[in-house]
């Protein structure tokens, strides 16, 4: 494991256990979009089926355990607990799931490294992590005002992505035959997709103002 | 034990 790598695990960490305590100390989920936690729940869970088929190191299974228990949790919280829930705002966040799930799975089906039912739902969950921002993006769009935390919850996403990316190519310099095409094209997508945000979030920080998107 | 491509990542 190289050192990218290791950043990128603990930002992609850090952003969640960031959004939990948001959850569990404000007792509020608002800018939050449920729709995109769903989607990144069900990319773990279909992603980490080879929990129950390959053991690669406890490091590796320990952090999908977390990954899995924490997509469900905050899925859970915004649901159904009884404070929490009061916060989240329906009628903002109205992305539909199967505009993105649906396109994604058709995409696996096509397009994947080897037509085994693992193999295939492990490509729909990178081709579906790299748009399951998307909700998020629009709910932010719409409320702009952002509050901290949600501000610093998609930066640390970001900043995962342009770890691993790094990850990838000290890899691809460092073991022989590492060429993952599926892996990187929708890994660079998903990176794609937080620069709008990143350019905003960096002039709302270098001018020392809170984070406000554009309408 | 020789893993599908990435399949070390998370």
């Amino acid at each position: 494991m190289n050192i990218f790598r290791l950043a990128g695990d603990m930002t992609h960490l850090a952003s969640v256990l960031v959004l939990l305590l948001k959850i569990h100390t404000i007792k509020s989920c608002a800018g939050i979009s449920l729709k995109t936690q769903e989607l990144y729940a069900l990319v773990f869970a279909t992603r980490y089926l080879d929990l129950f088929t390959d053991y690669i190191s406890l490091y590796n299974t320990l952090m999908k355990l977390i990954f899995l228990v924490s997509s469900f949790s905050i899925v859970w919280y915004i649901r159904h607990h009884k404070i929490v829930r009061r916060s989240y705002d329906k009628d903002q966040d109205t992305f539909r799931h199967y505009f993105l799930v649906l396109p994604c799975f058709l995409l696996a089906l096509v397009i994947n490294e080897k037509f085994t039912v693992k193999e295939i739902m492990w490509t729909f969950s990178l081709y579906l992590e790299a748009v399951a921002i998307l909700p998020q993006l629009v709910l932010l769009q719409r409320t702009r005002n952002i509050d901290n935390l949600t501000g610093q919850y998609v930066f640390l996403l970001g900043a995962y992505r342009s770890l691993y990316i790094l990850n990838w190519i000290y890899r691809y310099f460092t073991e022989p035959h590492y060429v993952h095409w599926i892996t990187w094209i929708s890994g660079l997508v998903q990176t794609l997709l937080y620069a709008d945000f990143f350019y905003y979030y960096f002039q709302s920080w270098k001018n020392n103002v809170k984070l406000e998107l554009p309408a | 034990k020789e893993l599908p491509q990435g399949h070390d990542e998370l």
